[in-house]
C-alpha cells in the first residue's frame, strides 16, 4: 500500500497549479523513494518531471512501485476542497481503482475525507540524461516570470542568449522587437534568492516558445529562484526546487531553423 | 519561421 502524510497541503495545490495548464492526466509514480510524475503536453513539446521525495513527508509508507493515473482537473477540484494550510494524506492500495485523500484542518477540528478513481493511462516515459549543462543561469523566479510575460506581449518565441555577460531574451512579432538583458550581480547586497548567476563553458543560443515558458512560470509561488539550463540544439530545462523536498522540472525542445 | 520538433526526437524512450 501507499501513504503519504503532507504537514504543507498548501504545497499540492501549488504543485498542481504547476502543471493543470500543461497537461490533463498522469501517472503519478509512488515508490519507496518519492511521488514523482513525467508527463508530455499534448504536442508533445515539452515534458514536465516532478519529484516529491519521501524524507519531505512526515510520514511516508510505499511498499512497492504504485502508479496512480489521475485526471490532472480533477485531482485540481478535489486538491482544491483542502484549506491552505490543511495536513494532506494519501492513500491507496497496491492495485488502486481509488485514492484517498484526507485533509486535516491545523487545529485539528476539522477532518475531511475524499476519494477519487484512478484511470489507466498508457503514457511514453523519456529517459532524461544527466547531463553537464553549457549554460546554467540562476535568476529570481518572480524576474523570470515578469520576462516571459513581457517577451510574450511582443512575440511568439522568445531567443534566449548566454554568455558570461549575461542572458539576453530577444523577441520579434508584427509590433516591432523587445530585448531584455539580464546581468549576473552576485556581488551586492542582495539575498541569495534576489541575485541572478550566470555559469558558462561556452556561450549558447536557442529559440523556445514563450507560450510553453509562460505556461512554466505557473510554478513561480514553489520557489523564489528558477534556474535554466541548456546545451546546445537541446532542449533546455526550467527547474524551480521545493525546499526540502524534491522539484519541478520542465523540459522544452528547440525551435529548429528551417 | 523556425519549426518546432517534439520533446521525443531528444529523448530516447524510458
Amino acid at each position: 500500500m501507499f501513504e503519504a502524510r503532507l504537514l504543507q497541503g498548501g504545497l499540492l495545490k501549488k504543485v498542481l497549479d504547476s502543471i493543470k495548464d500543461i497537461i490533463t492526466e498522469g501517472n503519478f509514480d509512488c515508490s519507496p523513494n518519492g511521488l514523482s510524475l513525467q508527463a508530455m503536453d499534448s504536442s508533445h513539446v515539452s515534458l514536465i518531471d516532478i519529484l516529491l521525495e519521501s524524507e519531505g513527508f512526515e510520514h511516508y509508507r510505499c511498499d512497492r512501485n504504485i502508479p496512480m493515473g489521475l485526471n490532472i482537473t480533477n485531482l485540481v477540484k478535489m486538491i482544491k476542497c483542502a484549506g491552505s494550510e490543511d495536513i494532506v494524506t494519501i492513500k491507496c492500495e497496491d492495485k488502486p481503482d481509488n485514492v484517498t485523500f484526507l485533509f486535516e484542518s491545523k487545529d485539528n477540528d476539522k477532518i475531511s475525507d475524499f476519494e477519487m478513481k484512478t484511470m489507466t493511462i498508457d503514457d511514453e516515459h523519456l529517459l532524461v540524461p544527466d547531463q553537464t549543462y553549457t549554460a546554467v543561469v540562476k535568476m529570481p523566479s518572480a524576474e523570470f516570470q515578469r520576462l516571459c510575460r513581457d517577451m510574450a506581449a511582443i512575440g511568439d518565441t522568445v531567443n534566449i542568449s548566454v554568455t558570461k555577460e549575461g542572458v539576453r531574451f530577444s523577441t520579434t512579432g508584427d509590433m516591432g522587437t523587445a530585448n531584455i538583458t539580464v546581468r549576473p550581480n552576485p556581488s551586492g547586497d542582495q539575498k541569495e534568492e534576489e541575485r541572478t548567476e550566470v555559469q558558462i563553458t561556452e556561450p549558447v543560443s536557442a529559440g523556445f516558445a514563450l507560450r510553453y515558458l509562460n505556461s512554466f512560470t505557473k510554478a513561480t509561488p514553489l520557489s523564489p529562484t528558477v534556474t535554466l539550463g541548456m546545451v546546445p540544439n537541446l532542449p533546455i530545462v526550467v527547474e524551480y526546487k521545493i525546499a526540502d523536498m524534491g522539484h519541478v522540472r520542465y523540459y522544452l525542445a528547440p525551435k529548429i531553423e528551417d | 519561421m523556425a519549426g518546432q520538433p517534439t520533446i521525443a526526437s531528444f529523448f530516447a524512450p524510458a
